[in-house]
């Protein structure tokens, strides 16, 4: 028996996903950070974060439309964390890096955390 | 998958959705 493993399909999968968010196409929840909004996929927001795992597992929030972060959440980390989520590629700025690592702290994304970890301290003098 | 000969496909999966009709 053989099988055909297509080595870029996930990455496909998630390039498609990301051209039907900036065309807002099946987009089901907004994310309002402070008074910024970004429109997205429950799926895709619960597959990459415990914290929005936890909330949309929730048959009491699942159907919510919009969800409010804390006022403490930077929009400009968020956004990182979104387009990482969205891409698999995760911009660090030595300026915002506290705010991407706070954020993805309150996100529940740990393997960000870890890596935000490891850049703080490589850029350590 | 365990005896399964798998073989790599490097190319294109699915199509590409566009940026924009």
């Amino acid at each position: 028996d053989s099988c055909i493993q297509f080595t870029r399909h996930a990455s496909d999968v998630l390039l498609n996903l990301n051209r039907l968010r900036s065309r807002d196409i099946l987009t089901d929840v907004t994310i309002l950070v402070n008074r910024q909004q970004f429109r997205a996929h429950k799926t895709v927001l619960m597959a990459c974060s415990g914290l929005f795992y936890t909330i949309f597992t929730d048959s009491h929030k699942c159907n919510l439309n919009a969800i409010s972060l804390d006022p403490k959440v930077d929009p400009e980390g968020f956004a990182i964390l979104l387009e990482f989520m969205y891409t698999s590629r995760l911009t660090l700025k030595e300026s915002l890096i506290m705010s991407i690592m706070n954020t993805a702290i309150y996100l529940q994304m740990d393997h960000v955390v870890d890596t935000c970890h490891r850049f703080i301290k490589s850029s350590d003098p | 998958y365990e005896g399964v000969n798998t073989i790599k496909e490097r190319g294109r999966s699915i199509h590409e959705i566009p940026r924009q009709d």
